[in-house]
């Protein structure tokens, strides 16, 4: 049997909303180190990869490996009969064909079961090579939430530098241009103020901003956002989850002709 | 001009 039980169920509500938009069905597969996602969008531009170690759950069980078809706007569906302080138990039984959710208010006097029905997903996994990335920026997940949506106002693309200095968003469009310059902290009251830069050289990459915007969706899952980039290469934006784990997005760059 | 890339391209499929 398969039995997770997480006691900070809302954890499980954002990172679905944060990806439902993106993805339709995914496979769940679930280990006894732990429960991960991999599934790229239907146009095969962005990649969601999802992790969530068995230590974040308590209890967690998982005798045998099992991979869970799901379809994603049903489980967000569901998701919202719960509250955001209860607790969410994911069970399957071995033989069974349905994932079981669990929704126990803190009190333990309330308790809502759900029955989904699981899905055959044809997913083919990716193998994404270790990258040394040129540049990466730690930001504030509101402030990245906050420049996507403003970059849209003026095209569909943006174009991010990282130099020294710190990072630009750049975008132009019919209407004009415009951009957003972050510089690098000097001194902040709380790290997850704070703009880094971690550079090993100066490199500038151009992102459909579509993507961007449905990414930065997981920014109630963490109060910063790691952004890594290399030449020619995809993005990586990466939410920490609590002590838990990880929800990456990866992002195919636009490539100049 | 600039053309959007796939996944494809830089991941290989397991």
């Amino acid at each position: 049997m398969f039995e997770a039980r997480l006691p900070q169920g809302q954890i499980l509500k954002k990172l679905i909303e944060a990806v439902r938009e993106l993805v339709t069905d995914a496979n769940f597969e679930c280990k006894p180190s732990g429960l991960s996602l991999q599934a790229m969008d239907s146009s095969h531009v962005s990649l969601v990869s999802l992790l969530m170690r068995a230590d974040g759950f308590d209890p967690y069980q998982c005798d045998r490996n099992r991979t869970l078809g799901i379809n994603l706007r049903t489980l967000a569906s569901v998701l919202k009969c719960s509250s955001n302080d209860d607790i969410i138990t994911i069970r399957a039984e071995d033989d069974g064909d349905s994932a079981i959710l669990i929704f126990e208010s803190p009190s333990s006097d309330r308790l809502s079961e759900f029955d989904l029905k699981l899905v055959d997903i044809d997913n083919e996994q990716l193998v994404i090579p270790d990258t040394q990335y040129d540049a990466v920026v730690r930001m504030p997940s509101a402030e990245f939430q906050r420049i996507v949506r403003d970059m849209q106002i003026l095209g569909d693309s943006v174009t991010i530098a990282c130099s020294k200095d710190g990072v630009k968003f750049s975008a132009n469009g019919e209407i004009g241009s415009g951009s957003v310059r972050l510089k690098q902290s000097s001194a902040v009251d709380s790290e997850d103020d704070a703009v880094t830069v971690d550079l090993q050289q100066a490199v500038s990459l151009t992102f459909a901003l579509r993507y961007l915007s449905l990414f930065s969706k997981a920014a109630p899952l963490s109060p910063t956002v790691t952004l890594s980039f290399s030449k020619d290469v995809p993005l990586l934006v990466e939410f920490r989850i609590a002590d838990m784990g990880h929800l990456r997005f990866y992002l195919a760059p636009k490539i100049d002709e | 001009d600039s053309t959007q890339s796939r996944l494809d391209g830089f991941f290989k499929v397991l």
